[in-house]
């Protein structure tokens, strides 16, 4: 099979970014709130406020030393929102 | 933070499991000290209790433990979590089994995520400052530094007022390492104009050669976007200081960080391999300046902002008899001074030789 190890660290890279933002910069919608807003900010927004979060350039785009950050070991609390 | 936080100040906790990883004394010494963290700085009291429901109940754990609706990942990546004040999971705190638990500076310090989480377990959510221990990144420091940032204590004060016995109420800011003490290390040494600033963890020392007057400050206060635990510093020809920590380093010029930085170090040079410097020290005489990592050295040149060729080389080789890894390095008067932990050596680049072996603190008027 061709083997493209660029296109897979890509996309090892990518799912990452994704896991990172669900688990610490999605707002888990409020039970209390009448008819659940699903949380529909896209990822592009997610990741520009983590990258704002962290003091990075805010590209929305998982570059270098937003990927840096991301595989950084740490707290399993979320950075946004209540963390009940 | 979370308010209301506990309706009450004396908070019972529970250990339920123990991590192989540690001894379990050690276990227990790191989690009482990071509870003492949070209340040397409110007037909350922590009580250990050994059987039935404590207000904080502590568990290792890996993947899908207990009943917990968050799960752990394996080694690395997620290292503990914790539940804001209430009744349940409210207020309990899980580390992840999968992780090396130490007390030092190998794999994860216990000590030092126990007092993030109980942050947590008080009320505080996240601080986006680098230097706060509510940081969500893991960062070493040394235990004998005092973990909490002004923006942990403000934080945590918010929701309980400060210790019955702090004076004025204000933050208890955190005390500095004892200067003066017989195993006094830096972490990096620079000249600053007609000064020299000596740095450790969160705090610098102002010495005026001249008047032998000193003076200690925190690094926030002149520099509040570096972080703590800078590794290497020097001045440079051209009035400016370069700080450095891991594979990033900052310009500052006066008091002001240059727009573009933190920069990354294999921009100077160094190959990708290079993850850290130990010291750094410019030369007046040449306008070379001399980066110490382990046993070796490179050289950088100013003027052209080029490393040499034929470098790294020994450091004793061409420093006779400074043989250690260098905490720090500084000149004086045309004089190179290395530190290694409690000691540093007087050299003259000139003779190459070390002229004599003094204590690290001999400059803070011990």
């Amino acid at each position: 099979l061709p083997i493209h190890p660029e296109k897979d660290r890509k996309e090892n890279d990518e799912k990452i970014v994704q896991d990172y933002l669900n688990k610490f910069y999605t707002v888990e919608p409020d039970p209390n709130q009448l008819g659940w807003k699903i949380n529909a900010e896209s990822t592009a927004e997610k990741l520009q406020k983590m990258q704002q979060y962290f003091g990075l350039k805010v590209t929305g785009k998982a570059d270098t030393e937003t990927l840096e950050i991301v595989k950084k070991p740490r707290c399993g609390v979320p950075d946004v929102g209540l963390y009940g | 933070f979370t308010l209301p936080g506990w309706k009450k100040n004396k908070l019972t906790y529970r250990i339920l499991n123990y991590t192989p990883d540690m001894r379990k004394e050690d276990v227990d010494k790191a989690i009482q000290k990071a509870f003492k963290v949070w209340s040397t700085v409110t007037p909350l009291i922590f009580i250990p209790i050994h059987e039935g429901i404590a207000d904080i109940m502590i568990a290792f754990g890996t993947k899908a433990h207990g009943h917990c609706p968050r799960y752990f990942d394996g080694p690395l990546g997620v290292l503990a979590h914790a539940f804001p004040p209430g009744n349940g999971f409210g207020g309990d705190v899980h580390f992840d089994e999968d992780e090396d638990w130490t007390t030092g500076s190998a794999g994860f310090n216990l000590f030092l995520v126990a007092a993030h989480e109980f942050g947590h377990a008080l009320g505080l959510s996240h601080s986006n400052d680098q230097r706060a221990l509510m940081f969500p990144n893991y960062a070493y420091v040394s235990p004998s530094e005092f973990p909490l940032s002004p923006d942990d204590i403000s934080g945590i004060q918010s929701i309980y007022g400060a210790p019955p016995n702090a004076p004025d109420k204000r933050p208890v800011i955190p005390i500095s390492p004892k200067i003066c003490g017989s195993q006094m290390s830096f972490d990096a040494i620079t000249t600053f104009r007609r000064e020299i600033f000596f740095l450790k963890g969160r705090h610098l020392w102002r010495v005026y050669p001249d008047n032998s007057e000193v003076e200690r400050e925190l690094i926030s206060t002149f520099w509040p976007t570096l972080p703590h635990g800078i590794e290497a510093v020097y001045e440079n020809s051209k009035d400016q200081i370069l700080f450095f920590k891991g594979n990033k380093f900052w310009i500052i010029r006066g008091y002001q960080v240059l727009l573009g930085y933190p920069k990354n170090i294999n921009t100077l040079g160094f190959p990708k391999g290079i993850k850290k410097i130990d010291a750094a020290v410019c030369n007046t005489n040449t306008g070379k300046t001399d980066f110490f990592i382990g046993d070796k050295y490179w050289r950088f040149d100013e003027n052209s902002q080029s490393m040499e060729k034929g470098y790294p080389r020994q450091t004793v080789n061409d420093f006779p008899g400074i043989s250690q890894k260098v905490d720090a390095v500084f000149q004086q008067k045309g004089l190179f001074y290395f530190f290694h932990g409690s000691k540093q050596w007087e050299f003259d680049p000139t003779a190459k030789k070390v002229i004599r072996e003094m204590k690290s603190n001999s400059w803070l008027n011990c």
